[in-house]
C-alpha cells in the first residue's frame, strides 16, 4: 500500500 | 518517529493526565468544558478508524487506545459521575459545538486527500481538532479565574500541536514526498487559537499571579 495514503501519526 | 513528534505525543499525553488528575484528585470538573471533551472524543473516534485494520507499531496502537478510552472516560465522568457532574459549569459551557462538527465535516467533504470514507473521516477529525478547544477557551474567559491544573491542561494541549508543526517541518526536509498539507495548515490554525491563552499564561507565570483571561 502506498505509504503516504496511510496516516502513521497520531 | 522523530523527537518533535515524540515530544508532541508526550505533551498530549501529559495534558490528558493533568485533566484526569484534576478530575479525580479534586472530584471536580469546574472550569472544564464538557463540549470540548465531547469534541475530542469524536476527533479520536473519527481519526482512529484504522485502529483495528492498520498496525504501525505497538506504540501507535497503544496511544490510540489511550486517547480514545481517556476521552470517553472524561466525557462519561462529567456526565454521569455523581460527585463530578455537580461541579460542571453547565450555564457557562454554552458554545454551540454542533456547528463545529457540521462545519468540519462539510470542509472534509471539500478538502481531503482521497474521496474515501477513511480519508474523509480523517480530514474531518483534523479540522475538528483544530477548533475543538474553542468551547474550553470561551468557558475560561467566562469563568474568570482559572485553577492551576486547568491552566496546565490547556497549556499542554496547545503545546502538543506546536511540537507537531516542528515534526512536519522536519519530515518535509528529511522525507522525499512528504506533503501533509491538511494536517500542517490545520495544525497551524489550531496552535494559533491558543496564542492569546499562551500570552496570558506566560504573563501569569512571569508575574507569579493567578491566570486571568480578559472577559
Amino acid at each position: 500500500v502506498q505509504k503516504e495514503s496511510l496516516h502513521d501519526e497520531l | 518517529m522523530n523527537i518533535f513528534r515524540l515530544a508532541g505525543d508526550m505533551t498530549h499525553l501529559m495534558s490528558i493526565l493533568v485533566l484526569l488528575l484534576k478530575i479525580y484528585a479534586t472530584k471536580s470538573c469546574s472550569g472544564i468544558s464538557l463540549k470540548t471533551q465531547e469534541l475530542y472524543a469524536v476527533v479520536f473516534l473519527a481519526r482512529y478508524l484504522d485502529l483495528l485494520t492498520d498496525f504501525f507499531s505497538l506504540y501507535n496502537t497503544v496511544m490510540k487506545v489511550v486517547f480514545i478510552v481517556s476521552s470517553l472516560a472524561i466525557v462519561w465522568c462529567m456526565r454521569y459521575h455523581r460527585a463530578v457532574r455537580r461541579t460542571y459549569d453547565r450555564e457557562l459551557d454554552t458554545f454551540r459545538h454542533y456547528f463545529l462538527i457540521l462545519g468540519s465535516f462539510v470542509l472534509a467533504l471539500i478538502f481531503h486527500e482521497k474521496f474515501t470514507v477513511r480519508e474523509i473521516f480523517w480530514a474531518f477529525s483534523i479540522y475538528l481538532e483544530a477548533v475543538a478547544i474553542l468551547p474550553q477557551l470561551v468557558l475560561l474567559q467566562r469563568s474568570g479565574n482559572v485553577d492551576n491544573l486547568t491552566g496546565q491542561y490547556v497549556f499542554f494541549l496547545g503545546a502538543y500541536r506546536g511540537f507537531y508543526i516542528l515534526n512536519w517541518i522536519y519530515r518535509y526536509f528529511t522525507e522525499a514526498h512528504f506533503g501533509r498539507w491538511i494536517a500542517s495548515i490545520s495544525g497551524l490554525v489550531q496552535t494559533a487559537l491558543y496564542a492569546d491563552f499562551f500570552y496570558y499564561y506566560f504573563l501569569s507565570w512571569k508575574n507569579n499571579a493567578k491566570l486571568k483571561l480578559p472577559a
